[in-house]
């Protein structure tokens, strides 16, 4: 199977099967192709669509008292990268200069809070874990209490991986975020979905669950180190208006970029 | 889904009375437009679907009284000829202990499907397994098999420490004789998850292979997995073999089309599905249901 197009000109059928390869979905490509369709530069006026889809403002940030803790939550289905997405994230508040504490909220899965202990670690942060089978909501009141208590601007929650089908795991993001909206005006500030860059068209079906369910304010855009081009959040941005923040560019602590529409349609169209 | 789809192209076919060339065209854009949104690869689609107009053009439904329950027919049927007209079970042939590899991207659901794989063998074949947790990359990994080991009652081996002082051949080798003394007789090893164009972990999946000569190589592969799915399980087969393939997360609302997209381009059996993240919720693959999820 051929997937990347060699070469510098691209007619429709070409730039069809770039945009069907790299999960646009058949939808999403054929409106695109329709955008440009009468143009004398094809690639060039198809990037421009691309990015301006893409160029999205992150929503007003909810009011938030001077010295009051940032709340950030990630979600998103089972093993797209949420645990490893917190410790890069924690690290780079860090070195911004914040003071970050994690909430280890996903109580469930086997060694979930091990795992994010040991990037809380790496990411030099403070961490709040509680036993496992407990409630998530306990660990993250109290990660919201220590916040406090210890001064913090950041406090990140994972949660643990639910698919949007299973009503009961999406109702308990619900009570999540009204614990951490008594305990902190306005938490939680910002919600971010993880999507996995290889999934299909499924992302779409999340991204409007995950969005009506829990408030999402951006996407984070995982594993686009591979092969895989993450067409789908061009849908997610269109329909759904979510601006995608950043990109998961790996396993290590730094391989978090911020997201940047160009070099999205310039690696899409080379 | 596609049999929806197909219903409303069909009863706008009815008012034309029988088929011919040009309504079978349309039709069959209404299944590339369905399949492309089930995630199909798009080149396994155009081929898939040349078959179909190949069947559809002949007699059995241009002829027929009811051209729209033929062409589902045709349809259907190509399908479970592609995804494997019979399941295809486990290879567990050999003198004990038996070696079972998973392998597949980062979070494809390979921790919790060995241990899955595990509880099977034990419950409904009569094995003795043992769970190797082979992942000295990911945080909490061992522990991770380790806690789903002891809920399915398996042994559990842990590697990461031997493998910072021993070669992988050597710890393998250990291995084996231990499940020997011990009497195990199946060895399920869990590899770190990594990209099939990672070409150092690749090659380092390959010596894995050649230490443990397994039976079986399953790739697990996410349900919800997109268009790369082909070129992904192509290279993982070219750079290590599989011997099969465990589709994970069908219990989601993803059609899984991909399962169609790496039985038609790589050939490889689909041999069992993970419904679930609890231990038992494990099927063995039977191609008339996931064809009809597909379908939709
Ligand atoms: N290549 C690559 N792998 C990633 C990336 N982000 C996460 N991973 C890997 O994906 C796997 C799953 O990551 P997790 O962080 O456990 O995912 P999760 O969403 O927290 O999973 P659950 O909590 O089980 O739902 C791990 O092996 C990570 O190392 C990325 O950007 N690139
Ligand atoms: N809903 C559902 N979740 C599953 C299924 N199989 C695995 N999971 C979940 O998917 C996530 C990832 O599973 P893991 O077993 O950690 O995946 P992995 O392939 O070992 O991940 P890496 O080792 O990081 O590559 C976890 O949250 C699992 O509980 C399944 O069949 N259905
Ligand atoms: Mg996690
Ligand atoms: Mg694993």
């Amino acid at each position: 199977f051929r997937s990347e197009k060699e070469g510098a000109t691209y007619d429709l059928k070409s730039l069809e099967e770039i945009l069907l390869q790299a999960d646009f979905g058949p939808r999403t490509t054929a409106q695109l192709l329709a955008q440009v369709g009468g143009s004398r530069d094809l690639a060039a006026d198809l990037k421009n669509q691309i990015i301006r889809i893409l160029t999205l403002p992150p929503p007003p940030a909810p009011a938030r008292e001077e010295g009051d803790t940032r709340v950030i939550f990630l979600v998103g289905v089972n093993g797209v990268g949420k645990t490893t997405t917190i410790g890069k994230l924690a690290y780079r508040y860090r070195q911004q200069g914040e003071k970050v504490i994690l909430a280890a909220g996903d109580t469930y899965r086997a060694a979930a809070s091990d795992q994010l202990q040991i990037w809380a670690e790496r990411a030099g942060v403070d961490i709040i874990t509680h036993n496992p089978g407990g409630d998530p909501a306990a660990v993250i009141f109290d990660a919201l209490k220590a916040a406090r208590a210890r001064k913090a601007g950041v406090m990140i929650a994972d949660t643990a991986g639910r698919l949007h089908t299973r009503a009961q795991l999406m109702d308990e993001l619900k009570k999540l975020r009204r614990i951490a909206g008594r305990e902190v005006p306005g938490a939680p500030h910002e919600v971010f979905l993880v999507l996995d860059a290889t999934l299909g068209q499924n992302s779409l079906v999340q991204a409007r669950v995950f969005l009506e369910v829990a408030g999402v304010t951006g996407v984070i855009l995982a594993k686009l180190d591979g092969t895989a081009k993450g067409g789908m959040a061009v849908a997610v941005a269109d329909e759904l208006k979510i601006p995608i923040r950043y990109a998961g560019m790996g396993e290590r602590l730094e391989d978090l970029a911020e997201f940047s529409p160009e070099e999205f349609a310039r690696a899409l169209i080379p | 889904g596609i049999n929806d789809r197909l219903s409303q192209v069909f009863r706008k076919l009815k008012g034309w009375g029988k088929l011919s060339e040009s309504n079978i065209e349309e039709t069959l854009r209404e299944i590339r437009l369905a399949f492309l949104e089930a995630d199909v690869h798009y080149q396994v689609v155009n081929d898939f679907l040349s078959q179909v107009k190949s069947r559809a053009l002949g007699q059995e439904v241009i002829g027929s009284l009811t051209p729209g329950q033929q062409f589902i027919k045709i349809v259907r049927e190509e399908m479970i000829r592609i995804l494997g007209e019979k399941s295809q079970d486990l290879d567990l042939s050999g003198s004990p202990p038996v070696g079972i590899m998973l392998i597949g991207l980062q979070g494809s659901g390979k921790t919790t499907t060995a241990a899955k794989l595990a509880g099977f063998l034990k419950k409904s074949r009569g094995r003795n397994p043992l769970l190797v947790a082979f992942d000295s990359r990911r945080p909490a990994a061992e522990e991770q098999l380790e806690i789903l080991a002891g809920r399915v009652g398996v042994g559990f081996y842990r590697t990461r420490e031997e493998l910072a002082s021993n070669r992988v051949e050597q710890v393998i080798a250990g291995i084996r004789e231990q499940a020997q003394t011990r009497g195990y007789d199946v060895i399920i090893l869990d590899t770190a998850g990594r990209l099939h164009v990672d070409t150092e972990l690749m090659s380092e999946l390959a010596v894995v292979r050649d230490a443990l000569k397994p039976r079986e190589t399953l790739l697990v592969v996410d349900a919800m997995v997109g268009q790369d799915s082909v070129r992904m399980v192509q290279n993982f087969s070219a750079g290590v073999g599989v011997s099969g393939i465990i589709l994970s997360k069908l219990d989601g609302d993803a059609r899984g089309g991909a399962a169609l997209s790496i039985r038609a381009a790589a050939g490889i059996p689909i041999k069992f599905l993970g419904v679930g993240e609890k231990e038992e919720d494990w099927e063995v693959f039977y191609p008339e249901r996931l064809a009809d999820r597909i379908l939709g």
